[in-house]
């Protein structure tokens, strides 16, 4: 027997190419929070979670967090907060010092505020790359699918056939030559950065 | 999201996740992080944190189903977090970090890369991304 601890800062579709200065800073916080544990990495703008947080498709945060004691099974879960600075430790309190389990929104909020917790102004939480991804995650969704020939509808695109037209999923642009038959075009891959939490 | 999970010497083990969610989420949209036994669970064999898609991992209870494959089937920490991981949950959408009672590590994950890290008493400590 003896102790361990082992934390993550989010799985995802990482890129293998990660830039050096996207990578250091994160292994470096990996390093610095083995010595602190869970609460440390919500302060660290590189993860999603406290500062850093990614943003709701209105551009605001939304929190949540959760402990559980292995021993005693007791827990506590948070969601829908938007000032705290420390998710976790309102999770713990709400583990703590109430008799139930999950806290939510206005629920949780004045909880923090009666709990004394520290808290801060919403924006505290909001990074420039959080709201880059977030304009890329819309861009990414504003893209339609020709759904007659599954290829990615671009304003720009010239051709389709009655099919998208009665579906309603077609080039805003796009004229229709009924006499004209639609040449078979290679439906071209087309990778959209879609902003999603890629890095975890 | 960002997770850790403990154990200390005389095996008392605990577990605790966070996150700002997904990008580009409804408002309102809770996802497995704050969800007792999907993103996060613990018992006295085990403590679990898990992140990736909330959506897939609430689907498949991944915290608790690598504490019940230990306590129905008597896995070991590390057989019962690549089964989760690599059957029952969807490829690319989930990662965990896991301890046991008896001090063992598991970081396991079937996306990309997981940000992790890990050190033990004994001195062994590993942090890695791919």
């Amino acid at each position: 027997m003896g102790w361990a601890i082992a934390l993550h800062g989010g799985a995802g579709d990482i890129p293998l190419n990660l830039p050096p200065e996207r990578r250091e800073p994160r292994e470096a916080a990996l390093r610095h929070c083995l010595d602190i544990g869970v609460r440390e990495l919500e302060n660290h703008p590189h993860f999603n979670a406290g500062k850093g947080s990614v943003l709701t498709s209105d551009g605001t945060v939304e929190m949540e967090a959760c402990i559980m004691d292995g021993r005693t099974k007791k827990c506590g879960a948070v969601s829908g907060l938007t000032t705290v600075v420390n998710a976790i430790s309102l999770a713990r309190l709400v583990m703590e010092k109430t008799l139930h389990i999950y806290l939510a929104f206005d629920g949780a909020e004045a909880f923090a505020r009666e709990q004394g917790v520290e808290t801060t102004d919403k924006s505290h939480f909001v990074t420039s790359e959080n709201i880059e991804r977030l304009k890329q995650a819309k861009e990414a969704n504003r893209v339609q699918v020709c759904i007659s020939h599954n290829h990615v509808i671009k304003d720009n695109h010239k051709r389709t056939d009655l099919a998208c037209y009665i579906f309603g999923k077609l080039c805003i642009n796009s004229k229709i030559d009924y006499t004209q038959p639609i040449p078979k075009e290679p439906t071209k891959e087309t990778t959209v950065a879609d902003g999603d939490s890629q890095i975890g | 999201t960002v997770g850790c999970v403990a154990v200390d010497n005389q095996g008392n083990l605990a577990t605790a996740t966070s996150t700002g969610g997904l990008v580009n989420k409804m408002v309102g949209r809770i996802g497995d992080t704050p969800i007792i036994g999907a993103g996060t669970y613990a018992n006295s064999l085990c403590a679990v944190s898990a992140t990736g898609r909330g959506e897939s991992i609430m689907r498949a209870t991944v915290a608790r189903d690598v504490a019940a494959l230990m306590e129905y089937k008597g896995f070991s920490l590390e057989e019962a977090a690549a089964y989760v991981v690599g059957e029952c949950a969807p490829k690319g959408t989930a990662g965990l970090v896991a301890v046991s009672a008896k001090g063992e590590v598991t970081m396991q994950f079937n996306t990309t890369g997981m940000f992790r890290a890990c050190a033990t008493e004994d001195g062994y400590s590993e942090i890695a991304i791919w």
